[in-house]
């Protein structure tokens, strides 16, 4: 189970970026990296969430929120039509 | 939709409408399961050039290029990234990997919020009439999300960040089942942010009524719409062999032979322990075939029990309410000769056919009746209150149409949804809080249209001031699921009148600011404000935060049973002037209970200019009640020509 991956929403504290980053995009990506050499990021967030989404195992995403800047690593969730 | 316009009064006051080139000027985006732009409720006669603002497009994928988009339908993107990384890859023969509706949902969704009128519309016949949408010069842009597997959170908010981008001005989402914390909801969060960009974002309540704390969409900057019906039915009766007649409703397209038919129960033809439920397989055919098979609602889909009872040789079902259901009917365009009826006339003919030998029936079908009184009524299945995340804010915020609701249908699958069902129709009738949503959406375009500096909270607090709780002739509004009056926790602050909305007098207006200091009477983190609202933001230690005075157009609280005294609640709000530049307003405070104490002050509010803005306390002592207790009560403010009225509900 811990190296069974599933989508996690990564929210970032975009006031946290390190100036070395000229783009957000590039810090999350980095981010991502730094925690899983083959995660993918599917999106890429920057207008109702600062942050990105990408399948990650458990064990990635302890990491990834104990990381600077990491606001919250949160499971998808399926929402149903009403 | 067919007679919801006339329902909610659209109809008659034209003159008091905003001018058409504004509403042309809105943008209400939906996100659901696509759009079927063949269909007529996207023909763009008439209207005029795209908003210069739009920033959208129309994505090319399965069955779907910029080709399908026009004046109407001026934008149509998809979201399946994070599906297909949980679910694996879309398997196009099943669903257009594009924004095109194969469900049917999305498009009769967008068709009632903002669809062109398109007459001579109807089911089989059923509910005819011009099929129109709410705010049918506004401009629909379609954000597909859902898919055969569900709605994932990842695109989700890939299609409201995509829809805030691109310019719509409502949000309308028929969804739900987010996470109760509002920083982990997806929905909430992208609505945090429409919000603060001025745009209207309304939800759908949920379907899990009549149960308490059923609510779904709950965060003060969502609209939630919870579901009543209309003045229409859909009467198809139950005649027993022994001469007695029961009502029910259905929407059969055939014809009936009017003969009595042998009649079985399906517990009785079954082998299953439950095969009462007419699930698939469970029904012995040797015992169906030519007969009338009395079906119980539950489990499975309504429309599949009678498939089940059709592929076992069945000549026609009668669907029986249990106590999850009550008395409410909802309709069915059924493949063979069935009706639903009411849990009381289930009972009434199981007691037939239990104790005659040889118990016979026939159905008799009788069309579309308008004018059913009372109407609306609270729907069973209508999500209820108290809220049980934020007690302080009474949810839902108010009700709209959301039973047997005719409005456009894709063509790629039949009226029932069922793979066995190859009939093709271009209106369908559904039920569901999905479809009152949107008829909220498409009224708030509306309210947009004829006052484009209000924000999203003025906007709902027009809607909902002007709701009302009581018929023409002075009763209170019903609720199905018990047969009593409804109450603030049902219906909110009542059913949904555009007209009155239009001008209100006075409203509730709410800013970012105003849900941040929320947050903060929440105790979240400034990590978990970051999380929901984008920014650092730190409440102030020395100041205290209070729920109870987000300047919400309702008021509520959850009382502790246990305290053994009376709890005392004070509330702060604030009135914005948006009628005439002067006017003088009066409170009345109203409880139904004697547990309740509520006192005004000031209790007249003077106004000697547009936009000036006046506030007042309310105080609500609640004496010692048991648990579970609920009261109930309201506060107006009336110059003697418009009333602003908000419901109060409490909870022990």
């Amino acid at each position: 189970q811990q190296q069974e991956r599933r989508t996690y929403i990564v929210h970032m504290a975009k006031s946290q970026m390190p100036a070395a980053f000229q783009h957000h995009a590039h810090w999350y990506d980095s981010s991502l990296k730094s925690v899983s050499g083959s995660a993918q990021m599917i999106y890429s967030y920057d207008t109702v969430v600062h942050g990105f989404s990408a399948r990650l195992t458990a064990e990635e995403a302890g990491s990834l929120e104990a990381r600077h800047g990491i606001l919250a690593v949160m499971p998808e969730l399926r929402y149903e039509l009403h | 939709t067919t007679r919801t316009p006339e329902f909610l009064g659209l109809d008659k006051s034209s003159s008091l409408l905003p001018a058409s080139e504004s509403v042309n000027e809105v943008v209400v985006g939906v996100l659901d399961t696509g759009v079927w732009p063949e269909s007529k409720s996207f023909d763009d006669t008439g209207l005029g050039a795209v908003p210069s603002g739009w920033r959208g497009a129309c994505e090319s994928g399965t069955n779907f290029t910029a080709a399908n988009c026009n004046r109407k339908l001026i934008g149509a993107r998809f979201f399946s990234k994070g599906y297909e990384a949980t679910m694996g890859p879309i398997d196009v023969s099943k669903e257009s990997k594009s924004a095109r509706d194969d469900d049917g949902h999305g498009t009769h969704t967008a068709s009632t919020a903002a669809g062109s009128a398109v007459d001579g519309a109807s089911l089989f016949g059923y509910a005819p009439g011009t099929a129109r949408g709410m705010a049918t010069r506004a401009r629909v842009a379609a954000y597909k999300v859902c898919w055969l597997g569900g709605c994932f959170s990842s695109d989700i908010l890939a299609a409201m960040e995509k829809a805030v981008v691109d310019g719509v001005n409502v949000l309308s989402l028929s969804l739900g089942g987010g996470s109760p914390d509002f920083y982990r909801d997806s929905v909430a969060i992208g609505a945090f942010a429409a919000a603060e960009k001025g745009i209207f974002v309304s939800c759908s309540a949920g379907n899990a009524g009549p149960s308490s704390m059923s609510l779904s969409n709950v965060a003060p900057w969502i609209t939630t719409v919870g579901a009543g019906t209309l003045d229409r039915d859909f009467p198809a009766y139950v005649t027993l062999g022994n001469g007695k007649n029961f009502s029910g409703v259905s929407l059969y397209s055939g014809n009936s032979k009017g003969t009595l038919l042998p009649f079985v129960y399906a517990g009785n033809v079954s082998n299953a322990t439950n095969g009462n439920l007419c699930m698939m397989g469970t029904l012995d055919p040797a015992k169906v075939k030519g007969k009338i098979v009395l079906c119980d609602r539950g489990v499975n889909a309504r429309v599949q029990k009678g498939s089940v009872v059709q592929l076992a040789g069945g000549a026609g079902m009668v669907l029986a309410n249990t106590a999850a259901n009550g008395e409410e009917l909802v309709a069915d365009a059924h493949l063979l000769p069935a009706t639903a009826v009411g849990e009381k006339s289930g009972d009434a003919i199981k007691m037939y056919l239990f104790s005659d030998p040889n118990p016979t029936a026939t159905i008799l079908f009788e069309g579309t009746k308008v004018g059913i009184q009372p109407s609306p009524v609270v729907a069973a299945f209508s999500s209820r209150g108290p809220n049980s995340i934020t007690p302080a804010v009474l949810k839902p915020d108010m009700i709209a149409p959301g039973v047997n609701i005719l409005a456009g249908w894709t063509g790629g699958i039949g009226p029932t949804g069922l793979a066995v069902d190859d009939r093709r129709v271009a209106f369908n009738i559904i039920s569901g809080t999905s479809m009152s949503c949107p008829h909220v959406s498409g009224l708030a375009a509306l309210l947009k249209a004829a006052h484009p500096d209000w924000s999203p909270a003025a906007i709902r607090s027009a809607l909902m001031t002007t709701a009302y709780v009581a018929y023409k002739n002075g009763g209170k509004l019903q609720d199905v699921a018990t047969g009593k009056d409804s109450t603030p926790f049902d219906h909110g602050a009542g059913h949904v009148d555009p007209v009155s909305a239009l001008n209100p007098g006075l409203v509730y207006d709410l800013t970012v600011e105003d849900y941040l200091g929320f947050l903060c009477g929440l105790n979240y983190t400034s990590s978990q404000i970051n999380t929901l609202a984008r920014r650092n933001y730190t409440c102030d230690p020395s100041k205290s935060y209070s729920l109870y005075d987000l300047n919400y157009p309702s008021f509520a609280a959850s009382f502790d049973s246990t305290s053994g005294g009376p709890t005392t609640i004070k509330y702060t709000r604030t009135l914005t002037n948006v009628g005439a530049a002067t006017g003088t307003y009066k409170a009345t405070a109203s409880s139904g209970s004697a547990g309740l104490k509520i006192a005004v002050v000031p209790d007249t509010l003077s106004f000697s200019k547009a936009g000036e803005k006046k506030s007042f306390t309310v105080t609500v002592t609640g004496s010692a009640m048991p648990a579970s207790t609920n009261a109930f009560g309201q506060l107006e403010w009336s110059d003697g020509k418009q009333t602003v009225r908000s419901p109060m509900a409490f909870s022990w």
